[in-house]
């Protein structure tokens, strides 16, 4: 209807009717698939963009760790953009004459409304850890790419813990069964908060990808389009060069599992907020990142495998 | 629901590899309920941690005294919280309005 507010942040209630609301006002072109069930039982939505059927589709999950309430409101806000885009863009037109994009706006649900509810520094699931008092496990360390190895704790009070097994973690195995069922996801774009990173594969392990010359090439374009718009610097390296090694995250499996274009995307900080990110900072923070991210969307459509 | 009064955010440039190594050490003190927002792994690039209130003044001396550099880039976590939680409200009333 128009009269959302995106420069906002809002309760998981207000974000799920605007998915809707997006899906019913361009109902040509958006769908919304439930694609499972979080740990309390709230519905995991992805946003479908397609015009056609049997097409190599593209990836964008955000907020994986709840607290990062920029990231969402990023992802809201590039959904009305694809939407709203498509058939004026002629860059967002070609894309979506080619390809699906599946754009998963709330990765881990009911963190989301813990951290709003309960605990606004919260970064994990909820679910209950048998025989610890400590609940939760860090979504990005449950993946099975080197799961359990370096850079992840096995501690459940830890905020990094890995978790009992690869996937067992309700969140993150809907999912790894969506792209293991689609089977031609092309790219896979993982936004979190902040840090000023674009990142590419590996952090298990602290070798370079295959691919590394070309996914650098990439990022650097993303990220100098990116900053085109205010002047936002970004680092782009691999996840163990640049952070740390870290075990069990989605860009890595999604690497291993084929899926070349493998990025995760640290998005802005000003240097004095850290995951309190003012309201203010919501549209410049999607706008920029919009253009960082079009530019890896167009690469993977020209450069088919 | 949890507070954080008191809890504050540190910035900390580490000038060396063998400061970097020193914080990922703070890193596996678990009792010293240590948020790490920004972790360290590379001199160029600064660490931020969220200290507990109870924790802050043996945070800041172990710092001062292996001599690193930091600043608080936030100096009281509930404020910019409650902060925020009275911007949301207010955007929800525009909202319903």
């Amino acid at each position: 209807s128009g009269t959302f507010n995106y420069g906002a942040y809002h309760s998981l209630d207000t974000l799920y009717n605007t998915i809707s609301s997006i899906a019913q006002d361009y109902s040509s072109l958006v769908t919304r698939q439930q694609i499972g069930t979080s740990y309390e039982g709230r519905p995991i939505y992805v946003l479908k963009f397609s015009t056609g059927t049997n097409r190599p589709g593209i990836w964008v999950d955000a907020g994986i760790h709840a607290r990062e309430w920029v990231t969402q409101a990023t992802a809201l806000w590039t959904a009305h953009k694809l939407a709203s885009d498509y058939g004026k863009d002629a860059s967002v037109t070609s894309l979506l004459n080619s390809h699906d994009v599946f754009l998963l706006v709330v990765t881990n649900p009911d963190g989301y409304v813990y951290s709003h509810s309960a605990d606004r520094m919260w970064r994990k699931t909820r679910s209950v850890n048998s025989g610890s008092r400590c609940y939760g496990v860090d979504p990005n360390r449950n993946w099975d790419a080197g799961f359990g190895g370096p850079g992840a704790s096995s501690d459940p009070c830890s905020d990094t813990y890995r978790g009992p097994r690869a996937e067992s973690e309700v969140e993150v195995k809907a999912v790894a069964d969506f792209i293991r069922a689609h089977g031609r996801i092309k790219g896979f774009i993982s936004i979190h908060s902040y840090s000023q990173y674009l990142l590419i594969p590996y952090g298990y392990k602290c070798t370079n990808p295959a691919d590394y010359t070309e996914l650098m090439n990439v990022g650097r374009a993303a990220t100098s389009s990116l900053s085109s718009l205010y002047g936002t610097k970004y680092t782009v390296g691999t996840i163990c060069t640049t952070i740390y090694q870290s075990s069990g995250g989605s860009i890595d499996w999604t690497y291993d599992l084929g899926i070349k274009y493998s990025f995760a995307f640290e998005l802005r900080d000003t240097g004095r907020y850290g995951f309190l990110l003012p309201t203010t900072q919501i549209l410049p923070t999607a706008q920029e990142t919009w253009l960082g991210l079009k530019k890896i969307v167009e690469h993977i459509r020209d450069n088919p495998y | 629901e949890r507070t954080f009064i008191g809890d504050q955010v540190l910035r900390i440039k580490a000038k060396s590899y063998d400061e970097i190594n020193q914080l990922q050490a703070l890193e596996t003190l678990a009792h010293l309920q240590l948020d790490f927002w920004a972790e360290p792994h590379n001199p160029d690039i600064p660490v931020d941690i969220r200290v507990p209130f109870e924790n802050l003044q043996s945070v800041k001396v172990y710092l001062e005294s292996n001599n690193f550099e930091y600043s608080i880039m936030i100096e009281d976590l509930q404020k910019v919280i409650d902060e925020e939680k009275q911007e949301m409200e207010m955007n929800a009333r525009k909202e319903r309005n």
